[in-house]
């Protein structure tokens, strides 16, 4: 299957990469299911970090990704 | 700046600490000068001071691990994350774990900073969530700096009084 519109135009391997970034450090909250979707997660990352908030994957977005940080989540669990 | 669910904070005016594990990179002395040195940012802003244990359980336990360590969040290796730590409370909160797997520096060489990493993670130890303030200690991705200049964003010091209020003068 092709990967979704989310994906940008990324590989495969970057797309995994960001889903696994999105699930560590943008969890959905379990009361309100928000953020339950990949769009709505990186919505969220992108207006933390002051991004254009797009919810498809971007050069910028995977950039930032992919620098060294902490294990703390950047939303409340 | 952010805060925890819940804002939870300490209620003592005197916090405990204790390194419990080091690293191979620095000296022994070298990371406890550090982890003074963090705390101590966050300690002339507000009202509460540190004290460190050398046995026993303490508030805020500090250790470096690699892998799997015990608490449902392991390391990943070199780069990525650096290090996490635990909101206040009791057991694992406060405490604070920086990834072995890092090749961690005083400034004197290539590696990642331990004094700013530590004062991001004890930031997370008193109670300060991410913050999107670039220029905060709190934000959550790393960028080596230089570590004279080092200090306190007006946004974590913000945050910080938020909870604990305003050290006397």
């Amino acid at each position: 299957l092709p990967l979704p519109r989310e994906a940008g135009g990324t590989s495969e391997p970057q797309w995994k990469q960001a889903q696994d970034y999105l699930r560590r450090f943008y969890p959905s909250d379990p009361k309100t299911r928000e953020a339950d979707s990949f769009e709505a997660r990186l919505k969220l990352m992108q207006r933390f970090f002051r991004l254009p908030v797009t919810g498809v994957l971007n050069p910028h977005t995977i950039e930032i990704m992919q620098k060294p940080r902490c294990g703390v989540p950047d939303v409340a669990e | 700046y952010s805060l925890f669910p819940t804002r939870p904070k300490w209620v003592s005016s005197v916090v405990t600490y204790r390194v419990v594990s080091y690293t191979p990179d620095l000296p022994r002395v070298r990371v406890n000068q550090l982890v003074a040195k963090a705390l101590a940012m966050w300690s002339q802003e507000i009202p509460l001071s540190f004290r460190r244990v050398l046995v026993g359980t303490a508030d805020i336990m500090i250790g470096f691990a690699r892998g799997a360590h015990g608490d449902y969040y392991p390391f990943d290796g070199p780069g990525n994350t650096l290090a996490h730590a635990f909101a206040p409370g009791p057991g694992l909160g406060g405490d604070a774990h920086f990834d072995e797997d890092e090749r961690w520096t005083d400034g004197s060489r290539r590696g990642v900073n331990f004094l700013i990493t530590a004062t991001h993670e004890l930031g997370h130890s008193l109670g300060l969530g991410h913050s999107s303030d670039p220029k905060a200690v709190m934000y959550p991705t790393y960028r080596a700096g230089d570590p004279r200049n080092f200090k306190l964003a007006p946004d974590d010091i913000e945050g910080i009084q938020k909870l604990y209020g305003e050290k006397s003068t």
